[in-house]
């Protein structure tokens, strides 16, 4: 499980 | 912050309003497909699970708490107070035909297995397809008003920005997300043919309409 990409986007 | 995605979510800001002063000024949702907006609604709903729990910034809360109420709003006015306008045999699409198939590749393909991420990751793939049961409704009506038409080229514009906000990203800061980009490509790829019509015969006055 590779990290998830940060989630800053609507 | 880019400008990309700064227009990208006034485009789809302009959408949703688009949307709810066609309801409320023609006091009709005749032409809207009401499935479209359910699958919009759980789309925010799965999505901004992390409202209350990951501060990003003012707009991003305020941006978030816009589209879940927004979607909610639109849903009660198709399916309650304009429900006698709402076009319901030719809003026939099946949402299992989406729901079922986005369910099962969320828990399949993700970035990880967690509760939060795999609603995530459900949310970016149901968008991507969410547009259908109004594209094949509009497709049975053979027409569109031209305020819905604005709507839709506003809402499919949106995810079309985000695209470029994506390769801005990746260009100038190393972001890459390849389920939110995909999924993106396939939204924007799904308004080809729409954006074909709106862009040859609305914006030249013309009627919106499609070869039923």
């Amino acid at each position: 499980d590779d990290a998830a990409p940060e989630k800053d986007e609507l | 912050m880019n400008i990309f995605r700064l227009i990208g979510d006034m485009s789809h800001l302009l959408a949703i309003v688009l949307l709810l002063l066609k309801m409320w000024k023609t006091r009709s949702c005749a032409g809207i497909s009401g499935k479209s907006q359910i699958l919009f609604a759980l789309v925010f709903a799965t999505r901004y699970l992390d409202l209350f729990t990951a501060f990003i910034s003012a707009y991003n809360s305020t941006m978030k708490l816009f589209f879940i109420s927004t979607s909610l709003v639109t849903v009660y006015l198709m399916y309650f107070k304009f429900r006698a306008t709402y076009d319901a045999n030719h809003d026939t699409f099946r949402l299992e035909f989406l729901v079922v198939p986005v369910g099962g590749l969320a828990f399949l393909v993700n970035h990880n297995f967690s509760p939060l991420e795999i609603l995530w990751t459900f949310s970016i793939y149901l968008e991507s397809v969410a547009i259908l049961p109004q594209l094949f409704m509009m497709s049975k009506t053979g027409e569109a008003e031209t305020i819905t038409s604005h709507y839709l080229f506003a809402l499919g514009s949106y995810r079309a920005l985000y695209i470029l906000n994506w390769v801005f990203r990746y260009y100038f800061e190393g972001f890459f997300d390849l389920i939110a980009v995909v999924a993106g490509c396939v939204q924007t790829i799904l308004y080809c043919d729409f954006f074909y019509l709106y862009i040859t015969k609305v914006l030249k006055g013309k009627k919106l309409s499609l070869p039923a």
